[in-house]
């Protein structure tokens, strides 16, 4: 919460952090393969799309700055979805 | 709020819990009674009754853990993920594990045992995550410094128990919607160019990356500040903003709390001690000139003469006439003071003293 952050760009580990959040509290299945993430509408951006909504963000699909703070933040262990 | 899917519940409302081990972070005692605490504020609101027990195997066994501890949720280490529960049920439901790779205190700083574990018994006891921010349930750790249960929390458990036996029923705080057309607000301020509102725990800000406007508690910025707060105003030159409630007022530089801090508004201000609280202040930044409202009247202080200008007090409708006799919240922008009474706004002009326009309070919340 720091006062509004310049978009920046994803580094690295943000696709890393957003992968890894994504499983651990959206159910995005880690199996999910490149090839048919090119085929179908990629579950990378509905599970993202999930979560801006259920934190009242922007829904966009994109990790922008303001997802990627709320995705370092301090949290509980128990997924936002029901597994 | 939402309830774990499948809607699981202790059919027993009497539970026992054990505390397996405990944290070398803080005394046995202040684990015990961070452990007490969070079940008492549950059962206050509902049938739920917990009893303590130490041998055997308990309905919510809790225990401080790392790492992988095969229970396929492995812990990550510092930060992140600070703990989980399990939704009610037999062997491993209702049980509530601790990271031990963090560091758990009984005050302020990260994390407050209290807070987590008060949060996680809402899993234990059936509860999934809460999307209001002003909900224990919520997913994310934000301490306000007091841990309470929110209407949202209490409506969440009573949904799943049924109410207290209470003969008068509990309730908890409601957070603010910033579309609500009722809303009305504590305080105002401009700080470092952006606008500021505060409500009960809560400030609301608009901010590019929220559709609507942002909402958190103030303790995100300021953790030592109370919560409502009744007026606020900046001295921009001096990149100062001032913070009130009852007698006292608080200084901050951004997100520091100035040393000496609280002090008394009669001490540094001049106000006799008939004043017992500010309703709403607001600082001229061309003139350097403060205005103080104070129920129906309003005090003149001079920020560079750091005195009170003589003739004051005055009736508010001498100096602005049209806003009524009672200020909520007011704050200055583009030479404009916009004055808040109830879900009323007044945009004033202080040189022709004019209103020029009359709008709802949350107009700024692109509602």
């Amino acid at each position: 919460h720091s006062f509004p952050a310049a978009t920046s760009e994803t580094q690295e580990q943000d696709v890393e952090t957003v992968q890894k959040y994504l499983e651990n509290y959206y159910n995005l299945k880690n199996d999910a393969k490149q090839v048919e993430r090119q085929r179908n509408n990629d579950p990378v951006v509905e599970k993202l799309k999930q979560m801006q909504k259920f934190f009242g963000l922007k829904v966009t699909g994109k990790p922008d700055a303001e997802t990627l703070n709320v995705m370092k933040q301090p949290r509980c262990g128990v997924p936002d979805m029901a597994q | 709020f939402v309830l774990t899917q499948g809607s699981p519940r202790w059919e027993d409302t009497h539970l026992t819990y054990r505390i397996e081990n405990y944290t070398p972070d803080l005394s046995r005692a202040a684990v015990d009674h961070a452990i007490e605490k969070a079940f008492q504020l549950w059962s206050s609101v509902s049938p739920l009754t917990f009893t303590k027990v130490s041998e055997s195997q308990a309905d919510i066994m809790i225990s401080f853990v790392r790492g992988d501890h095969r229970d396929n949720s492995p812990f990550d280490g510092p930060g992140g993920n600070l703990a989980h529960a399990f939704q009610p049920g037999p062997h491993i439901g209702g049980d509530i594990h601790f990271d031990e790779d963090e560091r758990w205190t009984n005050n302020f700083r990260d994390y407050n045992l209290y807070r987590v574990a008060a949060h996680e018994l809402g899993h234990s006891l059936g509860l999934a995550h809460s999307t209001d921010i002003g909900a224990l349930m919520y997913p994310n750790y934000i301490f306000s410094g007091d841990v309470q249960l929110s209407q949202d929390d209490i409506s969440g458990i009573q949904a799943i128990y049924g109410p207290s036996q209470n003969p008068t029923q509990p309730i908890g705080p409601q957070t603010p919607q910033v579309c609500d057309s009722k809303l009305t607000f504590d305080a105002i301020t401009t700080i470092r160019g952006e606008l500021m509102f505060f409500k009960d725990r809560f400030y609301m800000r608009t901010n590019p990356f929220y559709p609507e406007a942002e909402l958190n508690f103030i303790s995100v910025f300021w953790p030592h500040l109370p919560n409502g707060l009744q007026a606020a105003y900046e001295v921009a030159d001096r990149d100062e903003v001032r913070f009130f409630k009852g007698n006292k007022y608080w200084a901050v530089k951004g997100q520091d709390v100035l040393y000496g801090y609280p002090k008394y508004i009669y001490r540094s201000f001049g106000f006799p001690r008939t004043v017992k609280n500010i309703d709403a202040a607001v600082s001229d930044e061309d003139t350097g000139k403060t205005y103080f409202f104070v129920a129906n009247k309003c005090w003149r202080y001079d920020e560079y003469k750091q005195s009170m200008d003589a003739g004051y007090p005055k009736m508010i409708a001498e100096d602005f006439p049209g806003i009524g006799s009672k200020v909520d919240a007011v704050f200055q922008k583009d030479g404009f003071f916009y004055f808040f009474h109830g879900k009323r706004q007044y945009k004033f002009d202080t040189k022709t003293k004019r209103i020029l326009t009359l709008q709802k309070a949350n107009s700024w919340f692109n509602c």
